[in-house]
């Protein structure tokens, strides 16, 4: 454990606090894509796996089971407590174009040819792209309120943390988790775009981003 | 081979 992991799981944390909280609050889920809900939860369910094989560390653990019922808290929210907000019309990208590729790949390049191991390179490559329904969302309604904004930026950093904490750990330890760093670069690199609409229009602006 | 033995991270 290292400053960066830490301060990492602690944004990725806030991020999805921020974002039920939001939705908790408001009554209501508008302009959030339910669909990267889902693969978030799905995400987590099946890299979480170990949790039934492999004991780490009591924060580990923890983190694992504050994750996972956040995410599927979210996703309840979303598609029945206040779905009647739920904006299913702009919510129209096609998880199957991200879900076919992804499961191929991870048959096809993963650490060892097992159930558990394909699911968790699975969840490492989905991550890496579950946010692009709601970017996707974004561009289409041409705005997001700042709130929403705030959750991006939390995801996006966490990310980033994450590339630091790679790193460092490469740096300090040798170690090298090919497979997540390769797909931890793909997945920051989506939220650059988001980054530099967030610090030009969210921060100095009105309460909503718009994109141009 | 396995390069990692346990998925420590999160």
């Amino acid at each position: 454990m290292n400053i960066f992991r830490l301060s990492g799981d602690v944004c990725h944390l806030i991020a999805i606090i921020i974002l039920f909280l939001k939705i908790w609050r408001s009554k209501s889920c508008a302009g959030i894509s339910g669909k990267s809900q889902v693969l978030f939860a799905l995400v987590f369910t099946t890299r979480y796996l170990d949790l039934f094989t492999s004991y780490i560390s009591a924060y580990n653990t923890v983190m694992k089971v504050v994750y996972l019922l956040l995410a599927y808290s979210t996703v309840g929210l979303i598609f029945f407590r206040f779905r009647n907000s739920y904006d299913s019309e702009s919510d129209s990208f096609r998880v199957e174009f991200l879900l076919v590729p992804v499961a191929g790949l991870s048959f096809l390049e993963n650490y060892a040819f097992t159930p558990l191991e394909i699911l968790w390179t699975f969840s490492i490559y989905l991550e890496s792209v579950a946010i692009l329904p709601q970017l996707f969302m974004i561009t289409k309604t041409g705005e997001a309120e700042s709130i929403t904004a705030h959750y991006l930026l939390f995801l996006g950093l966490y990310r980033a943390l994450y590339l630091a904490n790679w790193l460092w750990r490469f740096h300090t330890e040798g170690f090298y988790d090919q497979i997540a760093v390769v797909s931890g670069v793909v997945q920051t690199i989506f939220y650059c775009d988001f980054f530099y609409l967030y610090f030009t229009r969210v921060l100095r602006g009105s309460g909503k981003m718009s994109l141009p | 081979g396995t390069l990692i033995e346990v998925h420590d991270e999160l």
